[in-house]
């Protein structure tokens, strides 16, 4: 049997809108580390990860491994009718072909119940290997969602380029072209609006910035993103999720035929 | 002209 209870459920909804509309179908692995799940999209260029451990949970009960095949978008339409602040339940019994959600209102006057079928998903689970990054930018993710979408209005790809004056965010399209450069800003009252660069090698890549503005549906899950770029690596793009985990955006590079 | 690169060029399965 697998249950989990989570008090903060809006934290669920939040997680179903920033993957469902990258990721078709995926496996949820439920293992007594926590619920995680690994996806490509359906071009094979980006890849997402979650992971929200066992002890971020009010209850977390997992007897035997197990792994959900689910549809996002289904279960993004189950999510959003659960409120904003409703206690979140989900629940599997062994050998069976659903899942059940169940939502409680903060005052107990409300329980919903939903049960979900799961599908069989044939889906290759990619081996990730520990890298050390050429530069990592931590900067607000409200920021970097705000030059996604005001590239995208010039261009299609954005550059990112590191070196000791900042990130550089770039693009060009047929009207022309556009820089937005962020400093490092350590000096701001509040830690969620620093911009923090660490860089041990400049480092400069192209992406496909449809790519970019679909991970920036995570924003609503942490103040802060934090991009990780190599030369011969896809970028890794990760926002935490409270104190449980994190969701991570693997994107590989545009590169010069 | 840019190439697409695909994430399974860098990760492999387990």
């Amino acid at each position: 049997m697998f249950e989990l209870r989570l008090e903060q459920g809006s934290l669920l909804k939040k997680v179903m809108e920033a993957i469902k509309d990258l990721v078709n179908d995926a496996n949820f692995d439920c293992s007594a580390t926590g619920f995680s799940m690994q996806a490509m999209d359906s071009s094979h260029v980006a890849l997402v990860a979650l992971l929200l451990r066992s002890e971020g949970f009010e209850h977390y009960r997992c007897d035997r491994n197990i792994s959900m095949g689910i549809n996002l978008a289904n279960m993004a339409k189950i999510l959003k009718c659960a409120g904003n602040d409703d206690i979140v339940t989900v629940k599997a019994d062994d050998g069976t072909d659903s899942v059940t959600f169940m939502f409680e209102s903060p005052t107990q006057d409300k329980i919903s119940d939903f049960e979900l079928k799961l599908m069989d998903i044939d889906s290759e689970h990619l081996g990730i290997p520990e890298a050390e990054y050429d530069a990592i930018v931590r900067m607000p993710s409200a920021e970097f969602a705000r030059i996604c979408k005001d590239l995208s209005s010039i261009g299609d790809t954005v550059v990112i380029s590191v070196t000791k004056e900042g990130v550089k965010f770039s693009t060009r399209g047929d009207i022309g072209t556009a820089n937005i450069v962020c400093r490092q800003n350590t000096s701001v009252d509040k830690p969620e609006e620093a911009t923090i660069i660490e860089m041990k090698e400049m480092v400069s890549l192209t992406f496909a910035l449809r790519y970019m503005n679909s991970f920036a549906k995570a924003t609503p899950l942490a103040s802060q993103v934090t991009i990780s770029l190599s030369s011969d690596l896809p970028v890794v793009v990760e926002y935490k999720i409270a104190e449980m985990g994190y969701i991570r955006f693997y994107l590989a590079p545009k590169i010069e035929e | 002209p840019c190439l697409q690169k695909k994430i399974l060029d860098y990760f492999n399965g387990d």
